[in-house]
């Protein structure tokens, strides 16, 4: 009985494990957190973790958000920028964090 | 840049602006 009660199981929390690491990585993307969507958050916290002089070019952060088109990443870092928590740098497709001091 | 500068003093008071 022991057996059967395991091999039942295994399988279901194999499964289930699976499932929250996937939700768990993209993780409800359409929940704003702390104001922002998911996808603006993804885009700030690339661009406060690079730390070179004249920020992330448009083209690192779609190079890096598989995820997110042209169209909406120019969306949130326009909006970030409103916010005040980016500014463009040598040219509009640079952007630096201002938190990132 | 004197200019990304100026940006940066923007950006920080339109968030100080947004935190008050």
């Amino acid at each position: 009985r022991k057996n059967l009660m395991s091999t039942l199981r295994a399988p279901q929390s194999f499964h289930s494990a699976g499932l929250g690491d996937v939700r768990g990585y993209g993780g409800g993307s359409s929940l704003p957190m702390n104001g922002l969507t998911a996808h603006q958050s993804q885009v700030l916290n690339l661009i406060k973790n690079c730390h070179m002089p004249e920020g992330v070019s448009l083209q690192e952060l779609k190079s890096q958000l598989h995820n997110m088109s042209m169209p909406t990443i120019k969306q949130a870092v326009e909006f970030l920028s409103s916010e005040g928590h980016i500014y463009s740098t040598v040219d509009d497709d640079h952007y630096k964090s201002t938190d990132a001091e | 840049q004197e200019r990304i500068r100026q940006n940066k003093e923007a950006a920080l008071r339109r968030l100080a602006e947004r935190n008050v």
